[in-house]
Protein backbone atom coordinates (compact mmCIF):
# COMPACT_ATOMS: atom_id res chain seq x y z
CA UNK A 1 0.00 0.00 0.00
CA UNK A 2 2.96 2.39 0.91
CA UNK A 3 4.66 1.52 -2.65
CA UNK A 4 0.99 2.59 -4.54
CA UNK A 5 0.78 6.00 -2.58
CA UNK A 6 4.47 6.67 -3.24
CA UNK A 7 3.99 5.67 -7.01
CA UNK A 8 0.82 7.52 -6.71
CA UNK A 9 2.37 10.94 -5.33
CA UNK A 10 5.35 10.63 -7.82
CA UNK A 11 3.24 9.91 -10.72
CA UNK A 12 0.53 13.16 -9.67
CA UNK A 13 3.94 15.27 -9.09
CA UNK A 14 5.44 14.12 -12.95
CA UNK A 15 1.77 15.03 -14.48
CA UNK A 16 1.74 18.63 -12.87
CA UNK A 17 5.41 19.20 -13.95
CA UNK A 18 4.14 17.72 -17.41
CA UNK A 19 0.99 21.04 -17.11
CA UNK A 20 -1.10 19.07 -15.76
CA UNK A 21 -2.56 17.75 -19.06
CA UNK A 22 -5.41 14.44 -18.92
CA UNK A 23 -3.69 12.37 -21.49
CA UNK A 24 -0.32 12.80 -19.90
CA UNK A 25 -1.31 11.65 -16.60
CA UNK A 26 -3.23 8.40 -17.41
CA UNK A 27 0.64 7.38 -19.52
CA UNK A 28 2.36 8.12 -16.88
CA UNK A 29 0.35 5.40 -15.38
CA UNK A 30 0.07 3.09 -17.82
CA UNK A 31 3.54 1.32 -17.35
CA UNK A 32 4.05 1.76 -13.57
CA UNK A 33 0.34 0.19 -13.48
CA UNK A 34 0.98 -2.58 -15.99
CA UNK A 35 4.09 -3.60 -13.64
CA UNK A 36 2.33 -3.68 -10.37
CA UNK A 37 -1.30 -5.60 -11.44
CA UNK A 38 1.21 -7.91 -13.07
CA UNK A 39 3.45 -8.47 -9.99
CA UNK A 40 -0.14 -8.23 -7.86
CA UNK A 41 -0.94 -11.38 -10.00
CA UNK A 42 1.63 -13.38 -9.91
CA UNK A 43 2.07 -12.59 -6.57
CA UNK A 44 -1.76 -14.04 -6.02
CA UNK A 45 -1.11 -17.07 -8.30
CA UNK A 46 1.96 -18.20 -6.13
CA UNK A 47 0.01 -17.38 -2.82
CA UNK A 48 -3.14 -19.67 -4.29
CA UNK A 49 -0.72 -22.15 -5.70
CA UNK A 50 0.81 -22.99 -2.13
CA UNK A 51 -2.48 -23.20 -0.57
CA UNK A 52 -3.59 -26.25 -3.00
CA UNK A 53 -0.35 -27.76 -2.34
CA UNK A 54 -0.47 -27.19 1.55
CA UNK A 55 -4.11 -28.47 0.89
CA UNK A 56 -2.83 -31.51 -1.06
CA UNK A 57 -0.41 -32.57 1.19
CA UNK A 58 -2.78 -32.12 4.52
CA UNK A 59 -5.33 -34.26 2.74
CA UNK A 60 -2.55 -37.23 2.32
CA UNK A 61 -1.19 -37.17 5.33
CA UNK A 62 -5.11 -37.96 6.38
CA UNK A 63 -5.69 -40.56 4.19
CA UNK A 64 -7.73 -38.80 1.14
CA UNK A 65 -6.34 -39.92 -2.26
CA UNK A 66 -6.78 -37.25 -4.98
CA UNK A 67 -8.82 -38.56 -8.04
CA UNK A 68 -8.12 -38.61 -11.85
CA UNK A 69 -9.37 -34.73 -12.72
CA UNK A 70 -8.46 -33.09 -15.80
CA UNK A 71 -8.26 -29.15 -16.04
CA UNK A 72 -8.25 -26.37 -18.64
CA UNK A 73 -4.61 -25.99 -17.26
CA UNK A 74 -3.41 -29.48 -18.25
CA UNK A 75 -4.97 -28.91 -21.82
CA UNK A 76 -3.13 -25.72 -21.72
CA UNK A 77 0.22 -27.21 -21.25
CA UNK A 78 -0.10 -29.43 -24.72
CA UNK A 79 -0.08 -27.16 -26.58
CA UNK A 80 2.93 -25.12 -25.32
CA UNK A 81 6.08 -26.15 -27.28
CA UNK A 82 7.77 -28.05 -24.01
CA UNK A 83 10.49 -29.65 -26.29
CA UNK A 84 11.98 -26.03 -27.22
CA UNK A 85 11.40 -24.65 -23.70
CA UNK A 86 13.23 -27.77 -21.97
CA UNK A 87 16.05 -27.00 -24.35
CA UNK A 88 16.55 -23.51 -23.94
CA UNK A 89 16.30 -24.38 -20.29
CA UNK A 90 19.25 -26.69 -21.16
CA UNK A 91 21.13 -24.54 -23.01
CA UNK A 92 20.68 -21.74 -20.05
CA UNK A 93 21.86 -24.15 -17.16
CA UNK A 94 25.01 -25.14 -19.59
CA UNK A 95 26.18 -21.44 -18.97
CA UNK A 96 29.55 -21.31 -16.97
CA UNK A 97 28.78 -19.45 -13.96
CA UNK A 98 31.98 -17.32 -12.32
CA UNK A 99 33.77 -19.01 -9.67
CA UNK A 100 33.30 -16.76 -7.29
CA UNK A 101 29.47 -17.06 -7.88
CA UNK A 102 29.15 -21.33 -7.50
CA UNK A 103 28.80 -21.56 -4.04
CA UNK A 104 26.15 -18.83 -3.57
CA UNK A 105 24.66 -20.15 -6.71
CA UNK A 106 24.32 -24.03 -5.56
CA UNK A 107 23.73 -23.07 -1.97
CA UNK A 108 20.37 -21.36 -3.15
CA UNK A 109 19.53 -24.46 -5.67
CA UNK A 110 19.82 -26.41 -2.62
CA UNK A 111 18.17 -24.24 0.25
CA UNK A 112 15.34 -24.13 -2.58
CA UNK A 113 15.26 -27.88 -3.02
CA UNK A 114 16.65 -29.69 -0.18
CA UNK A 115 19.88 -31.05 -1.52
CA UNK A 116 22.18 -32.66 1.18
CA UNK A 117 25.75 -30.12 -0.11
CA UNK A 118 27.53 -32.24 1.89
CA UNK A 119 27.59 -35.41 -0.09
CA UNK A 120 28.85 -33.93 -3.21
CA UNK A 121 31.39 -35.68 -4.64
CA UNK A 122 33.27 -32.19 -5.36
CA UNK A 123 33.35 -29.07 -3.87
CA UNK A 124 31.11 -26.67 -4.92
CA UNK A 125 33.64 -24.56 -7.37
CA UNK A 126 34.30 -27.21 -8.92
CA UNK A 127 31.36 -27.34 -11.07
CA UNK A 128 31.36 -24.66 -13.98
CA UNK A 129 27.57 -24.90 -14.24
CA UNK A 130 23.85 -25.97 -12.48
CA UNK A 131 23.66 -28.57 -15.09
CA UNK A 132 26.58 -29.96 -13.99
CA UNK A 133 25.65 -29.03 -10.45
CA UNK A 134 22.53 -30.58 -10.91
CA UNK A 135 23.71 -34.32 -12.32
CA UNK A 136 26.35 -34.19 -9.64
CA UNK A 137 28.10 -37.83 -8.43
CA UNK A 138 28.20 -38.22 -4.43
CA UNK A 139 30.92 -39.11 -2.16
CA UNK A 140 31.91 -42.51 -1.88
CA UNK A 141 29.61 -44.52 0.82
CA UNK A 142 26.98 -41.86 0.51
CA UNK A 143 24.60 -44.62 -0.58
CA UNK A 144 25.32 -48.14 0.73
CA UNK A 145 23.65 -50.64 -1.01
CA UNK A 146 21.18 -53.07 0.84
CA UNK A 147 23.83 -56.76 0.78
CA UNK A 148 20.69 -58.70 1.35
CA UNK A 149 20.62 -61.11 -1.76
CA UNK A 150 17.18 -61.72 -1.40
CA UNK A 151 15.92 -57.69 -1.86
CA UNK A 152 15.90 -55.28 -4.77
CA UNK A 153 16.87 -51.95 -3.98
CA UNK A 154 15.93 -48.25 -5.05
CA UNK A 155 17.35 -47.41 -8.23
CA UNK A 156 16.97 -43.84 -7.36
CA UNK A 157 16.48 -41.17 -4.80
CA UNK A 158 13.09 -40.09 -3.98
CA UNK A 159 8.98 -39.92 -3.76
CA UNK A 160 7.64 -43.67 -3.71
CA UNK A 161 4.40 -42.41 -5.69
CA UNK A 162 2.75 -46.55 -6.64
CA UNK A 163 3.30 -49.75 -6.12
CA UNK A 164 1.62 -53.35 -6.39
CA UNK A 165 1.13 -56.34 -8.67
CA UNK A 166 0.13 -56.31 -12.33
CA UNK A 167 -2.93 -58.75 -11.83
CA UNK A 168 -5.68 -58.44 -14.22
CA UNK A 169 -6.32 -57.84 -18.63
CA UNK A 170 -3.82 -55.66 -19.92
CA UNK A 171 -1.48 -55.36 -17.14
CA UNK A 172 -3.03 -51.75 -15.97
CA UNK A 173 -0.79 -49.41 -14.03
CA UNK A 174 -2.47 -46.98 -11.93
CA UNK A 175 -1.44 -43.68 -12.67
CA UNK A 176 -3.84 -42.00 -9.77
CA UNK A 177 -7.23 -43.29 -8.60
CA UNK A 178 -9.56 -43.06 -11.47
CA UNK A 179 -6.79 -43.72 -14.37
CA UNK A 180 -4.23 -46.20 -15.14
CA UNK A 181 -2.34 -47.18 -18.34
CA UNK A 182 -0.90 -50.65 -19.81
CA UNK A 183 2.29 -51.58 -18.95
CA UNK A 184 2.07 -52.51 -22.46
CA UNK A 185 1.77 -48.41 -23.98
CA UNK A 186 4.70 -47.84 -21.33
CA UNK A 187 7.42 -50.50 -22.28
CA UNK A 188 6.07 -50.69 -26.14
CA UNK A 189 4.62 -53.14 -27.59
CA UNK A 190 7.50 -55.17 -28.62
CA UNK A 191 8.00 -55.68 -24.84
CA UNK A 192 9.09 -59.43 -23.55
CA UNK A 193 6.62 -58.26 -20.86
CA UNK A 194 5.39 -61.85 -19.15
CA UNK A 195 2.30 -62.54 -20.03
CA UNK A 196 -0.43 -65.61 -20.52
CA UNK A 197 -3.80 -65.27 -21.97
CA UNK A 198 -6.49 -65.13 -19.88
CA UNK A 199 -8.00 -68.61 -20.47
CA UNK A 200 -4.39 -70.15 -19.22
CA UNK A 201 -5.04 -68.64 -16.08
CA UNK A 202 -7.54 -71.37 -14.17
CA UNK A 203 -5.83 -73.97 -15.82
CA UNK A 204 -2.31 -73.28 -14.07
CA UNK A 205 -3.68 -72.64 -10.65
CA UNK A 206 -5.36 -75.97 -10.47
CA UNK A 207 -2.01 -78.06 -11.27
CA UNK A 208 -0.03 -79.52 -8.23
CA UNK A 209 3.22 -76.81 -7.16
CA UNK A 210 5.62 -78.23 -9.22
CA UNK A 211 4.36 -79.04 -12.25
CA UNK A 212 2.96 -75.31 -12.00
CA UNK A 213 6.42 -73.56 -11.51
CA UNK A 214 7.09 -75.98 -14.86
CA UNK A 215 5.39 -74.75 -16.73
CA UNK A 216 5.29 -70.93 -15.71
CA UNK A 217 8.71 -71.33 -16.29
CA UNK A 218 7.89 -72.82 -20.47
CA UNK A 219 5.46 -70.44 -20.54
CA UNK A 220 7.62 -67.41 -19.45
CA UNK A 221 10.32 -68.80 -22.31
CA UNK A 222 7.23 -68.58 -24.95
CA UNK A 223 5.82 -65.59 -24.21
CA UNK A 224 9.27 -63.99 -24.36
CA UNK A 225 10.74 -65.50 -27.46
CA UNK A 226 6.90 -65.29 -29.05
CA UNK A 227 6.78 -62.55 -31.59
CA UNK A 228 4.67 -59.65 -30.24
CA UNK A 229 2.31 -59.54 -32.86
CA UNK A 230 0.86 -62.80 -31.95
CA UNK A 231 0.26 -61.67 -28.62
CA UNK A 232 -3.00 -59.73 -27.68
CA UNK A 233 -1.68 -57.77 -24.30
CA UNK A 234 -5.44 -56.50 -23.83
CA UNK A 235 -6.75 -59.53 -23.15
CA UNK A 236 -3.63 -61.31 -21.52
CA UNK A 237 -3.12 -61.42 -18.13
CA UNK A 238 0.34 -61.33 -16.34
CA UNK A 239 2.28 -64.11 -15.24
CA UNK A 240 2.19 -64.12 -11.58
CA UNK A 241 4.70 -62.23 -9.50
CA UNK A 242 4.80 -59.36 -11.46
CA UNK A 243 5.25 -55.78 -9.76
CA UNK A 244 5.81 -52.51 -10.64
CA UNK A 245 6.98 -49.45 -8.46
CA UNK A 246 7.01 -45.48 -9.84
CA UNK A 247 9.27 -43.32 -8.04
CA UNK A 248 9.13 -39.75 -8.86
CA UNK A 249 12.47 -37.76 -8.56
CA UNK A 250 11.82 -33.88 -7.03
CA UNK A 251 14.70 -31.22 -8.33
CA UNK A 252 16.60 -31.73 -5.25
CA UNK A 253 17.11 -35.04 -6.01
CA UNK A 254 20.32 -37.08 -7.01
CA UNK A 255 19.40 -37.76 -10.50
CA UNK A 256 21.47 -40.56 -11.60
CA UNK A 257 19.39 -44.24 -11.97
CA UNK A 258 21.40 -47.33 -10.58
CA UNK A 259 20.95 -51.02 -10.98
CA UNK A 260 18.13 -52.75 -8.42
CA UNK A 261 19.48 -56.04 -8.84
CA UNK A 262 22.29 -58.09 -10.99
CA UNK A 263 20.81 -57.31 -14.20
CA UNK A 264 21.39 -58.44 -17.86
CA UNK A 265 19.75 -55.51 -19.68
CA UNK A 266 18.95 -57.00 -23.43
CA UNK A 267 16.97 -54.52 -25.07
CA UNK A 268 17.02 -50.57 -25.38
CA UNK A 269 13.66 -48.56 -26.50
CA UNK A 270 13.68 -45.20 -26.52
CA UNK A 271 10.49 -42.97 -27.42
CA UNK A 272 10.79 -39.34 -28.56
CA UNK A 273 7.54 -38.28 -26.84
CA UNK A 274 6.51 -35.07 -25.03
CA UNK A 275 7.74 -33.81 -22.32
CA UNK A 276 5.18 -33.07 -19.85
CA UNK A 277 5.86 -31.99 -16.43
CA UNK A 278 5.83 -34.86 -14.00
CA UNK A 279 4.77 -33.57 -10.59
CA UNK A 280 2.29 -34.71 -8.76
CA UNK A 281 -0.37 -32.00 -9.56
CA UNK A 282 0.19 -33.44 -12.91
CA UNK A 283 0.03 -36.64 -12.45
CA UNK A 284 -4.09 -36.22 -11.16
CA UNK A 285 -4.95 -34.05 -14.05
CA UNK A 286 -3.03 -35.52 -17.16
CA UNK A 287 -4.04 -37.93 -18.88
CA UNK A 288 -1.52 -40.84 -20.03
CA UNK A 289 1.54 -38.40 -18.74
CA UNK A 290 4.58 -41.60 -18.17
CA UNK A 291 3.05 -42.86 -21.75
CA UNK A 292 3.12 -39.54 -23.57
CA UNK A 293 6.31 -38.42 -22.08
CA UNK A 294 10.39 -39.34 -23.66
CA UNK A 295 11.57 -42.03 -22.19
CA UNK A 296 14.27 -44.95 -22.39
CA UNK A 297 13.16 -47.91 -21.38
CA UNK A 298 15.73 -50.73 -20.50
CA UNK A 299 14.34 -54.30 -20.48
CA UNK A 300 16.08 -57.73 -19.45
CA UNK A 301 16.42 -60.32 -16.89
CA UNK A 302 17.21 -60.95 -13.78
CA UNK A 303 17.65 -63.81 -11.42
CA UNK A 304 13.96 -64.13 -11.04
CA UNK A 305 12.87 -63.19 -14.13
CA UNK A 306 11.81 -60.37 -16.30
CA UNK A 307 12.81 -56.56 -15.08
CA UNK A 308 12.67 -53.12 -16.95
CA UNK A 309 13.50 -49.63 -16.27
CA UNK A 310 11.33 -47.05 -17.80
CA UNK A 311 13.36 -43.48 -16.85
CA UNK A 312 10.51 -40.81 -18.14
CA UNK A 313 11.93 -37.41 -18.61
CA UNK A 314 9.77 -33.82 -17.91
CA UNK A 315 10.14 -29.77 -19.09
CA UNK A 316 13.07 -29.29 -16.76
CA UNK A 317 14.55 -32.74 -16.69
CA UNK A 318 14.34 -33.57 -20.52
CA UNK A 319 17.37 -35.80 -21.40
CA UNK A 320 18.26 -39.17 -20.62
CA UNK A 321 22.15 -40.41 -20.27
CA UNK A 322 22.67 -44.31 -20.05
CA UNK A 323 26.01 -44.91 -18.60
CA UNK A 324 25.86 -48.28 -20.74
CA UNK A 325 25.45 -46.51 -24.08
CA UNK A 326 27.10 -43.45 -23.73
CA UNK A 327 26.02 -42.26 -27.37
CA UNK A 328 22.64 -42.47 -27.35
CA UNK A 329 20.67 -38.58 -27.61
CA UNK A 330 17.66 -37.41 -26.29
CA UNK A 331 15.67 -34.50 -26.47
CA UNK A 332 16.72 -34.17 -29.72
CA UNK A 333 14.90 -31.39 -31.95
CA UNK A 334 11.61 -33.12 -33.21
CA UNK A 335 11.79 -33.73 -36.96
CA UNK A 336 8.09 -34.69 -37.03
CA UNK A 337 5.30 -32.82 -35.70
CA UNK A 338 3.56 -36.48 -34.61
CA UNK A 339 4.08 -37.26 -30.93
CA UNK A 340 3.27 -40.90 -31.47
CA UNK A 341 6.37 -42.12 -33.56
CA UNK A 342 7.37 -45.96 -32.57
CA UNK A 343 10.69 -46.31 -30.64
CA UNK A 344 13.91 -46.46 -31.67
CA UNK A 345 15.10 -50.03 -30.60
CA UNK A 346 18.51 -51.79 -29.72
CA UNK A 347 19.11 -54.94 -28.65
CA UNK A 348 22.56 -55.19 -26.94
CA UNK A 349 25.09 -58.13 -27.74
CA UNK A 350 26.20 -60.79 -27.19
CA UNK A 351 22.63 -61.99 -27.72
CA UNK A 352 21.45 -63.81 -24.82
CA UNK A 353 23.65 -62.10 -22.30
CA UNK A 354 23.41 -58.32 -22.91
CA UNK A 355 25.10 -55.31 -20.75
CA UNK A 356 25.74 -57.58 -17.16
CA UNK A 357 25.47 -55.13 -14.64
CA UNK A 358 25.76 -55.28 -10.99
CA UNK A 359 23.49 -54.28 -7.83
CA UNK A 360 24.18 -50.83 -7.72
CA UNK A 361 26.28 -49.89 -11.21
CA UNK A 362 25.16 -46.68 -12.50
CA UNK A 363 22.45 -47.20 -15.27
CA UNK A 364 21.61 -43.30 -16.41
CA UNK A 365 21.66 -39.93 -15.19
CA UNK A 366 19.10 -37.33 -15.69
CA UNK A 367 20.19 -34.28 -17.55
CA UNK A 368 18.37 -30.42 -17.11
CA UNK A 369 17.34 -30.04 -20.66
CA UNK B 1 11.55 -37.26 -13.49
CA UNK B 2 10.26 -40.50 -12.80
CA UNK B 3 11.43 -43.77 -12.60
CA UNK B 4 8.75 -46.68 -13.52
CA UNK B 5 10.51 -50.45 -12.41
CA UNK B 6 8.44 -53.57 -13.80
CA UNK B 7 9.62 -56.28 -12.64
CA UNK B 8 9.05 -60.33 -12.16
CA UNK B 9 9.34 -61.74 -7.98
CA UNK B 10 8.79 -64.67 -6.09
CA UNK B 11 5.65 -65.67 -4.92
CA UNK B 12 3.97 -68.30 -2.68
CA UNK B 13 2.82 -71.18 -4.91
CA UNK B 14 0.94 -72.77 -2.42
CA UNK B 15 -0.87 -69.52 -2.06
CA UNK B 16 -1.64 -68.78 -5.82
CA UNK B 17 -5.38 -69.11 -5.18
CA UNK B 18 -5.81 -65.96 -2.61
CA UNK B 19 -5.33 -62.31 -3.42
CA UNK B 20 -1.97 -60.89 -2.22
CA UNK B 21 -0.45 -63.86 -1.87
CA UNK B 22 2.67 -62.86 -3.06
CA UNK B 23 6.04 -63.93 -1.32
CA UNK B 24 7.45 -60.96 -2.49
CA UNK B 25 6.31 -57.79 -0.12
CA UNK B 26 7.57 -54.41 -0.48
CA UNK B 27 9.05 -52.85 2.40
CA UNK B 28 7.94 -49.08 1.43
CA UNK B 29 4.87 -47.40 1.45
CA UNK B 30 2.86 -44.73 -0.90
CA UNK B 31 4.83 -41.18 -0.21
CA UNK B 32 8.19 -42.69 1.33
CA UNK B 33 11.40 -41.24 0.68
CA UNK B 34 13.94 -43.25 -0.92
CA UNK B 35 17.21 -43.40 -1.66
CA UNK B 36 19.13 -45.28 -4.01
CA UNK B 37 20.22 -49.17 -2.34
CA UNK B 38 17.31 -49.20 0.39
CA UNK B 39 15.69 -52.18 0.13
CA UNK B 40 12.40 -51.73 -1.85
CA UNK B 41 10.94 -55.02 -1.36
CA UNK B 42 12.46 -58.81 0.18
CA UNK B 43 11.44 -62.31 -0.59
CA UNK B 44 12.31 -65.49 1.45
CA UNK B 45 13.51 -68.68 0.66
CA UNK B 46 10.54 -71.19 -0.03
Amino acid sequence: ASFLKKLHKTTQARSFSNGGGGGSKGDSFLLPGATVATLLMLGALHVRRMYDDRKVEEAQEKGTEFEFQPDVKSTFLRLLPLRSISRCWGLLTSVEIPVSLRPYVYGAWARAFNSNLEEAAFPLDEYASLREFFVRTLKEGSRPIDPDPQCLVSPVDGTVLRFGELRGAGAMIEQVKGFSYSAFSLLGASSFLPLIAKGDVNEESSEPENASREKSKKSWLRVSLASPKVRDPVSACPMKGLFYCVIYLKPGDYHRIHAPADWNVLVRRHFSGRLLPVNERATRTIRNLYVENERVVLEGLWKEGFMALAAVGATNIGSIELSIEPELRTNQARKKLLHSEPPEDRIYEPDGIGRTLKKGDEVAAFNMG
Amino acid sequence: STVVLVFQAPISLSQENRDSSSEFRFSVQRGDRVRVGEALGRWQDQ
